[in-house]
């Protein structure tokens, strides 16, 4: 559940997308 | 080096000097070396031209070329600097850079800032927060109603844009993220501290002598 009290930055940084550390990852 | 042409930047296109781009940034020589070698085997992964395509940064990040990012394709469009459709070599590691430990948290903010301000107006508005919003959603499978995704909207830009204009500019920005320093967190990247550790082959294919590591 995502309250809506939620800030959206702090969701739309949970993004797979925005995640570099799997460029490392062989 | 005289009229000397290494193989390096023969089969590398925009390959700069180790040395220039150490100098440029907070890494070392051999961590930029280091960095070669992930640069190395991601922009061979699709086609072996010594660059890095858009198929090939998806197929990195997700190990998987097919699948379409709004925020991969930001990054992306971010970390080619030169707008030429490719990653090459100085491009890759002047954008890695940002998200090394010891760059300033100033730097960290103004690229998180270029990055939500998908349409390059200066300004982070609603309906690219919106957008931005959505997409997660969709990418992580969760349900919201619209009602919800308007209040978490709502809430944001009360926070955030003190101006009350319906749009975050830099200063807010740098405000905002202030008072909500886990914002910047995706910014650094600790694997970037260890990255001689992660790739040691580098010291077989260095082209630096020690002395200058």
């Amino acid at each position: 559940r995502v309250p809506a009290t939620m800030n959206a930055f702090e969701l739309i940084s949970t993004s797979q997308g925005l995640n570099l550390s799997s460029l490392f990852e062989k | 080096m005289g009229c000397f042409q290494s193989k390096v930047t023969r089969q590398y296109p925009g390959h700069e000097d180790p040395i220039t781009l150490a100098s440029q940034t907070a890494f070392s020589v051999s961590e930029v070396e280091a960095l070669f070698e992930l640069y190395k085997s991601i922009s061979s992964s699709v086609i072996d031209d010594g660059l890095i395509s858009k198929e090939e940064f998806q197929l990195a990040l997700f190990k998987n070329r097919k699948k379409e990012n709004i925020f991969a394709n930001r990054i992306f469009d971010l970390f080619d600097a030169k707008k030429k459709g490719v990653i090459d070599f100085g491009d890759f590691v002047r954008a890695l850079n940002v998200f090394h430990p010891n760059v300033s948290q100033e730097d960290k903010m103004t690229f998180a800032f270029k990055l939500y301000d998908m349409d390059g107006t200066g300004f982070i508005e609603r309906n690219e927060v919106k957008q931005m919003l959505i997409a997660l959603l969709c990418e992580s499978e969760m349900k919201l109603a619209d009602e919800t995704i308007e209040a978490i909207l709502d809430k944001t830009f009360l926070d955030a844009d003190i101006n009350q204009d319906g749009k975050i500019d830099i200063a807010e920005w740098q405000n905002f993220v202030s008072r909500n320093p886990s914002l910047l967190k995706i910014m650094t990247l600790p694997y970037l501290r260890d990255i001689t550790t992660t790739f040691p082959s580098f010291v077989f294919n260095s082209e630096v002598d020690e002395v200058a590591t």
